[in-house]
């Protein structure tokens, strides 16, 4: 079945939604089969691929799911860009009403769970918050993808998301690995961007995960969530096409040697 | 007494913490009393000021005011750059506590309201989620600044926020208001850039809100937050210093003149 990767940081604006369908599209066009779902209730992800909200949509299988063990998720599904994406409108409505109920924890793997085998990789793209949804992203998946931004405060907060995935671990998926560190924004010109990124290795080295190489900061990516495309859709000469294609070259090696 | 003001918007890493810690100290700067109240789990405005973190802090008092209705906020101010800073460890901890509690969203109202008179502002930097000490800051607060990033998925999400605060003032706070957009990050040299500042321009008009002057994007701003200080002490020459001042006078011209 496919491998389930949460991209997940607690930090805002470090690049999870721009991970997410970056790392994906190059994926895909490794003719890999990608689903992304969008768990953050403002829909990023959905707005940066002008994919079409369903109505039922996520919020609704997963809510469905959580209560009385129906619904299916292949009505949430929108093909966008060679990709499969499950979004849609009332996340932050079905986040309340899961709380209160006994078994939210996993509603979200077990909506997935009928439609592993139609796809190689998973993605979820997580808001920034350790809310409910998130750690059910955390229990659906194998493995997390920690993006994080080149500057001070994002580098500063890792032990939100690292006790986070510790918690999970111990309570609810024994079996899920921090996949690595992504910094994110890279601009090697600056000190202060250089300072960061010894930090992060340093992180890394001692939560005995792996640092990837950084992606660059680019306002091409920026101008191709406008345009509603990938990267490598939008720019294929871009740093950032570059980057994330290298990423998913890393990403599908490891999975292949499984 | 104080002008309660909440620094808000549900999208991540659009400049809440640097704005609540750089408005607070321009203001402090031109002789006002300031309170910075640091909402969000991960404590990045004590992070941002190298605040200590207080025991008892902020989220043992809100849990007591919820519960008992005592505890005092003042146990939990620590002194520093010139401002009064209230933090501490627990915030997600006192967020799952909060709402299991009936009268939990006037939680930090009540918290504050001793405290109002000895302050001429009260910044609340809220964590990027619409979560439950986001509407208590936004029951606590008569205004709210709106900082968003001046690129596509910041600009294109402004209604999570608005619905926000509309549902606060129906239900809760009817006399809210939103002070304006603060365009952050700006850099006027990229067409993305320009294109979403006339975007967010149009969206202030249609809801009837200021736009300020944006605060343009400076490397600064990140080298002074790792070095602990507020831009105005770290280099009182840099663009976003002399951004942040023209802001404070801004606000603080409109508060003289109630
Ligand atoms: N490498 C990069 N270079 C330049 N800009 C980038 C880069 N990666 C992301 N961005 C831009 O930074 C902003 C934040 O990215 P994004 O929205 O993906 O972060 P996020 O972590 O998903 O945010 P949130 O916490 O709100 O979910 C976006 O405007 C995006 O276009
Ligand atoms: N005008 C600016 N120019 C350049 N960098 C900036 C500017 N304003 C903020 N930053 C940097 O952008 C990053 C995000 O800012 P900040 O953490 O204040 O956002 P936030 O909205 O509080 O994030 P969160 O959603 O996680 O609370 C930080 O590294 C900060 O130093
Ligand atoms: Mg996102
Ligand atoms: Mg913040």
């Amino acid at each position: 079945g496919a491998n389930v990767i949460a991209i997940a940081n607690c930090k805002g604006g470090v690049a999870k939604t721009t991970t997410t369908v970056n790392l994906g599209a190059a994926l895909a066009g490794r003719g890999r089969r990608v689903l992304l779902v969008d768990l953050d209730a403002q829909q990023d992800l959905c707005a940066a691929l002008r994919a079409r909200l369903p109505r039922p949509g996520l919020a609704d299988v997963l809510v469905s799911t959580a209560f009385f063990d129906t619904g299916n998720l292949a009505e949430a599904f929108v093909i966008s860009h060679g990709m499969t994406v499950a979004g849609g409108y009332g996340i932050a409505h079905a986040e309340r009403e899961l709380a209160t109920n006994g078994s939210w924890e996993n509603a979200l793997k077990r909506a997935l769970a009928p439609h592993l085998s139609q796809f190689d990789y998973v993605l979820l793209d997580c808001a920034p918050s350790s809310s409910c949804l998130t750690t059910n992203a955390l229990v659906a998946a194998e493995d997390v993808v920690v993006p994080i931004q080149t500057e001070f405060l994002a580098a500063n907060q890792l032990s939100s998301i690292m006790s986070a995935v510790d918690d999970v671990r111990s309570r609810l998926n024994s079996s899920i690995r921090i996949r690595g560190f992504l910094p994110t924004m890279y601009d090697g010109r600056s000190n202060h961007a250089l300072g960061v990124m010894e930090h992060i290795a340093l992180q890394a080295h001692m939560w005995g995960v792996r640092a990837f190489k950084p992606i660059p900061r680019a306002v091409r990516l920026a101008e191709a969530s406008e345009a509603g495309r990938p990267i490598c859709q939008f720019d294929e000469d871009s740093p950032a096409t570059i980057a994330y294609d290298e990423l998913a070259g890393e990403i599908d090696h490891r999975y292949q040697l499984r």
